[in-house]
């Protein structure tokens, strides 16, 4: 990716980056679309001979063999016996049977987790910069488990299964499903395997928000990441013929239009026209001018090349209130440009108004600056429907305009009549996000070689930051007018920020036998247990456990009932990372409406390793709302370790 | 219908299942098991039902313990009975994110 390294504070040279924590051998495995393994991300000029501990191998198939792998790309396998048993044979003139990529996803993730660095990176000039994945002298294993119609749960299995046998350090999963217990849940059931011996698992959170109880891929031992924005931009200017003007957002970075008529819907052709569906725009009327066309029912470049198709001159793509004001920047085939939904509704209200309505879009090009991060309108929300005593997502990344490798014969819109080739595209989506998570886990995991998952997932947790880049609370595009603020069921415990992970004073680590207990005190059945157990476990007296006593990096607090004075107490241990000699001393934003007592409030430490547990008490005072916000940080020196809390009532 | 077969994740006890079968032999393992448990069922079966053998897609042997494998539903109910069984969950698309 271009600027999502800098803006997560990643130097050459320096820290993370510094060329001895590169050296180290970390193998980071992608379950998605597969790759297209000639892209110049994937080329392994200098890298060492493949490490002799790897056990995985280059699988042969549709335009794809051996030697398509190399000491960068050591591992590519596809996984499709499930997908062909429910869906049928893959169609070969659509898809490759074979670790190739056919669609672009596989390839994007792949090169944002560990792509090698690349220069002049560009989509039609846009974004243009140096190329890197977050860990970029990682090695990458594709295990292509996702094909057109999606990914079979029997595949993605098998790929986690092979993927841990060949020996992935860590794993990068940016697809999911609705969110169900965890004992019918497969990737959950599966990464609680990998995680067990030493498989860093990160998922992406989904895009079905921001309406709450969302988030999907929400096990305790997954890092679930959300999606923001970054403070590049691409915008593009459209001037109604009233004068208004209003900002959106384009990736066409040619000359923009001069004013145009407009039409819309009616003015456009026949019903479907609004939403500019296949067949429904008149070319008589289209031909030449701008088209309104509404999200919803097809692609959002879907609607462009109807418009392309009808003889449209341009596009404004206009977001409904499910959409808000999300700016999603698509590779369109015509010039075009998406506008928020307050926009979308001017635009509406001046076309009604006038007998010839017109419209100009100007675009602007590369743009940096804006307040971020923001949080994504998209990103799936909490709170966790399955574990109500954990906060998901864990931690937000940059996932809106990303740009990343793309495959050689995969057109920048993912649509068939494009005949447009790029090397690099921009897209979004929790998807893009999660693999930025991945890299800096392969970062952590370089430099703390003893680190168990758990510390790796606290250390990116405690030290994540919920303040812009202006210094103000982290807005979210989908929030309410009421609350433009991002809580932590939008960005968890907030976004993530490698260096100060490398190095977070304190963690809050987890063994295996600690999420047994936690399944335990959901009440699991001994069966139930035996997917994660691998057979018998005993658990522990029901009454010394309950969920909140996982040593999770934040708190989730339920009080059942509005109930004045409702006590809860939780208890932590915090393992010290960073020197000998510490005193820790606690300070705490209480949510509204909760009385948060910690015991001890200082923690002081004699040495590296040490573990000092504490209790915090929550008391309930009643709500006003539904749920509230705060945090409890440990603070010393430079360190300030930070756990959210989040109440429902 | 009864003899329609869908495609389920099989999730197996482990320690149940490294008892009876020979380091590197899991999916011969599984396969016995599903011999014998199409065996069972096409007994069951009306004799003019058309039995379709149970296929194995996969075996799972280090994130998870099992197989994946197309069944009928009484394919399902027998190998339910089977030691070390522990939950089948029909196989389903999931999404890119």
């Amino acid at each position: 990716t271009t600027y999502s390294p800098h803006f997560l504070g990643l130097e050459s040279g320096i820290g993370l980056w510094d060329a001895t924590n590169l050296a180290k051998d970390v193998i980071v495995g992608v379950i998605d679309t597969g790759i297209w393994p000639e892209h110049i991300a994937f080329q392994d000029t200098g890298m060492p001979p493949v490490p002799s501990r790897w056990k995985g191998g280059c699988e042969e198939g549709t335009k794809f063999s051996q030697s398509n792998c190399n000491n960068k790309l050591i591992g590519a396998r596809a996984f499709f016996k499930g997908y062909e048993s429910v869906v049928g044979r893959i169609n070969e003139t659509v898809d490759y049977r074979s670790p190739r990529d056919a669609q672009g996803h596989g390839t994007h993730t792949a090169s944002t987790a560990a792509g090698n660095i690349v220069a002049n990176a560009n989509l039609f000039g846009l974004a243009r910069g140096k190329a890197a994945g977050m860990r970029y002298t990682s090695r990458i294993a594709a295990y292509k488990a996702c094909w057109s119609l999606g990914c079979s749960s029997s595949d993605i299995l098998a790929a986690i299964d092979k993927a841990v046998a060949d020996g992935v350090d860590v794993l990068s999963l940016s697809l999911g499903g609705s969110s169900r217990p965890y004992y019918r849940d497969t990737i959950a059931i599966a990464s609680f395997g990998a995680t067990q011996i030493g498989v860093f698992v990160s998922c992406s959170a989904g895009n079905s928000g921001p309406s709450i109880s969302t988030v999907d891929n929400t096990a305790p031992w997954i890092m679930t990441v959300a999606a923001s924005y970054t403070d590049r931009s691409f915008p593009a200017i459209v001037k109604l013929g009233n004068g208004h003007s209003f900002e959106g957002s384009s990736l066409y970075s040619g000359k923009g239009s001069k004013q145009l008529p407009l039409v819309f819907g009616k003015t456009a052709g026949v019903s479907g026209a609004e939403y500019c569906i296949n067949g429904s725009l008149n070319r008589k009327l289209v031909k030449g001018k701008i088209v309104i066309c509404q999200r919803g029912l097809n692609s959002r470049t879907g609607k462009g090349e109807q418009v392309k198709l009808a003889g449209g001159a341009g596009m404004l793509l206009l977001n409904s209130d499910k959409e808000g004001e999300e700016l999603i920047a698509d590779a369109h085939v015509l010039p075009a440009a998406t506008l928020g939904a307050s926009a979308g509704k001017a635009v509406k209200k001046y076309v009604n108004s006038t007998k010839r309505p017109t419209a100009s879009i100007v675009f602007k090009g590369t743009v940096f600056g804006n307040p971020a991060p923001v949080i994504a309108s998209f990103s799936s929300r909490g709170p966790s429907l399955v574990g109500h005593d954990v906060i998901k997502p864990d931690v937000t990344a940059p996932g809106v305009n990303i740009l990343a490798a793309w495959p050689a014969t995969t057109s920048p819109s993912m649509l068939k009549s494009d005949d447009r080739r790029v090397l690099f595209n921009i897209i979004s989506g929790t998807s893009m996000s999660c693999p930025h998570v991945s890299g800096l886990a392969a970062l952590l995991k370089s430099v703390h070689e003893d680190w168990s998952t758990a510390a790796i997932k606290s250390a990116l947790m405690t030290t994540a930051y919920t303040l812009n880049n202006r210094n103000s609370p982290i807005a979210d595009v989908g929030g309410s007018s009421d609350t433009p603020l991002a809580t932590a069921f939008a960005f968890g415990s907030g976004h993530v920020d490698p260096e100060s992970a490398s190095d977070p004073g304190l963690i809050y680590d987890i063994a295996t036998e600690d999420y047994l207990d936690y399944l335990c005190s959901l009440n699991y059945t001994s069966l139930q247990l035996a997917l994660f157990a691998g057979g018998n476990f005993t658990c522990p007296n029901p009454s010394a456990f309950h969920p909140g006593k996982l040593n999770y990096p934040s708190f989730a607090v339920n009080f059942k009932g509005n109930v004045k004075n409702m006590s809860l107490e939780y208890e932590r241990s915090v393992t010290n990372v960073g020197t000998s000699y510490c005193t820790y001393a606690v300070k705490v934003e209480e949510p509204n409406g909760v009385l948060v007592t910690i015991t001890p409030p200082i923690l002081s430490f004699q040495k590296i390793g040490e573990i000092l547990s504490y209790k915090v008490t929550f008391v309930s005072l009643r709500g006003a709302s539904n749920e509230s916000f705060g945090s409890l940080t440990w603070v010393s020196g430079k360190y300030a370790v930070k756990s959210p809390i989040a109440v429902t009532w | 219908s009864i003899g329609k077969q869908t495609t389920y994740v099989i999730h197996m006890d482990k320690s149940k299942i490294a008892a009876n079968h020979s380091p590197g032999s899991v999916r011969q393992f599984y396969e016995a098991v599903i011999d014998s448990i199409n065996k069972f069922s096409s007994q069951q079966e009306d004799q003019e039902q058309e039995t379709t053998p149970p296929q194995i897609l996969y075996a799972y042997e280090n994130a998870i313990s099992g197989f994946s494998a197309k069944l009928s539903t009484k394919q399902l109910k027998s190998l339910e009975t089977v030691d070390g069984f522990l939950s089948a969950t029909p196989d389903e698309l999931l999404t890119l994110h």
